[in-house]
């Protein structure tokens, strides 16, 4: 977790597509 | 499930539609965007600051888009039934070792075969712009590649399908649940062939797309190569001056 803070959070945040 | 049967129609054609939509969503710049004659060729004014830049402006500047560019991937995956119900681990082996790879297969969108160029920083730029990354040989081989990928012609849903198989590769490192990474993988091959032959497309493309792997694998292992000679000769570049999802991608 530590080491991919940046991928868990963007694995986490739900984006639509319109913050594309 | 009772064996290896494999899936119903219907599920295929439901991942098929699934991946179609999820890549259209995510695809960065849509196809009507890309139109060659929507966008100038760098002209030679360009052509000089690009490659006036220091070799560490330059890197920077593709660092920040390839960084972009990912960004849509991690979307792109998200969106695909089947990966977010994956362990988290494989969801970060899978997109460390494979987002860059997708980037590859959707550059051959962007690329213009007319003139060799792709589009890049608003504009279609050829390899001559990126003299100042002293990586030429890499270079000419991304191109290459997007050359030869476009030349295939694949329709957008066919991108789409092809992106997801090359993302889904049950063969990375540090898999836990390799089996269901698979078992993923292969659906989407079994959808990605149905689609082959609705689009009446030459019996040995599926075969030619499959060939494509190991060589977009080889670009990325340039890459890394390029990036660790770089990091030697500016050691503080990379981490004072690098977007922090791709140090984490391809930092370690």
């Amino acid at each position: 977790k530590e080491k991919h803070k940046i991928l868990h959070r963007l694995l986490q945040n739900s984006s639509s597509p319109v913050d594309l | 499930s009772n064996g290896d049967s494999s899936p119903p129609d219907s599920d295929l054609e439901h991942l098929s539609e699934n991946i179609c939509k999820s890549h259209l969503e995510t695809c960065q710049y849509l196809r009507e965007e890309l139109q060659p004659s929507n966008w100038q060729t760098v002209l030679q004014t360009d052509l000089d600051t690009y490659q006036k830049k220091s070799q560490e402006d330059m890197w920077q500047l593709c660092a920040v888009k390839v960084t972009e560019a990912v960004q849509y991937v991690v979307e792109f995956a998200k969106r695909i039934d089947g990966f977010m119900e994956l362990c988290q681990n494989d969801q970060i082996v899978l997109l460390k070792a494979g987002s860059l790879e997708v980037v590859f297969v959707r550059m051959c969108r962007a690329y213009n075969s007319q003139n060799n160029t792709v589009f890049f920083d608003s504009k279609y730029a050829g390899p001559e712009v990126f003299k100042a990354l002293g990586c030429d040989d890499l270079i000419s081989s991304v191109f290459e590649f997007a050359k030869s990928l476009s030349s295939l012609q694949l329709t957008e849903d066919e991108n789409g399908l092809f992106s997801a198989y090359v993302l889904m590769s049950a063969d990375r490192s540090w898999l836990q649940e390799k089996t269901r990474v698979e078992k993923l993988q292969q659906k989407i091959k079994l959808a990605m062939q149905n689609l082959l032959q609705k689009n009446q497309r030459d019996e040995g493309i599926l075969t030619k797309l499959v060939c494509k792997v190991s060589i977009i694998r080889m670009l990325c292992h340039r890459h890394m190569e390029k990036l660790s000679a770089i990091r030697a000769l500016y050691p503080e570049m990379v981490q004072t001056r690098f977007p922090p999802l791709y140090k984490e991608l391809f930092g370690s």
